[in-house]
């Protein structure tokens, strides 16, 4: 990748959840 | 040139975004086909099928795929092996028992999953070793 010195990782949550079906 | 950067990989992101579409999937948000296995009705994404199944992958990918709404399947005995898949695509955990594991393994067969198929085998191999 152009202009791209490192990949740095996230653990967390990438996206929102959606609400569980009660 | 462009800006030194980073990327940041989010390394849960493929597992957050399946547990979605099993949420979306379990409370019927935009499925769009309805599998029946023996009479009894599964609700599904074609989009999740499509990219699961070699099967699926042949009856969906063409025009004729998107008029299709209702998909019947075989019945029988390895009908009960079809519930397990649905789950496995949805949730990348595969439920097998020795009970269980002939059926799934004529379901995984054809739908042409061909790694569950050899997962299927293993287990059944491992579970007739003494």
């Amino acid at each position: 990748h152009e202009g791209v010195v490192a990949t740095v990782k996230e653990a967390g949550r990438s996206i929102h959840e959606i609400p569980r079906e009660e | 040139k462009g800006a030194l950067g980073y990327v940041r990989e989010f390394t849960r992101h493929s597992s957050d975004v399946l547990g979605n579409l099993n949420e979306l999937r379990l409370r019927g948000i935009l499925t769009d086909v309805t599998l029946l296995v023996g009479g009894q009705p599964l609700r599904a994404h074609k989009a999740v099928l499509i990219a699961c199944s070699g099967f699926f992958y042949s009856i969906f990918r063409g025009r004729a795929g998107v008029g299709v709404d209702v998909l019947s399947l075989p019945g029988g005995p390895e009908a009960r092996g079809f519930a397990p898949l649905l789950d496995f695509m949805y949730t990348s955990r595969l439920r097998l028992s020795p009970a269980t594991a002939p059926a799934v393994l004529a379901a995984a067969t054809y739908l042409q999953m061909e790694h569950v198929v050899q997962a299927c085998h293993r287990f059944i191999q491992t579970s007739y070793e003494p």
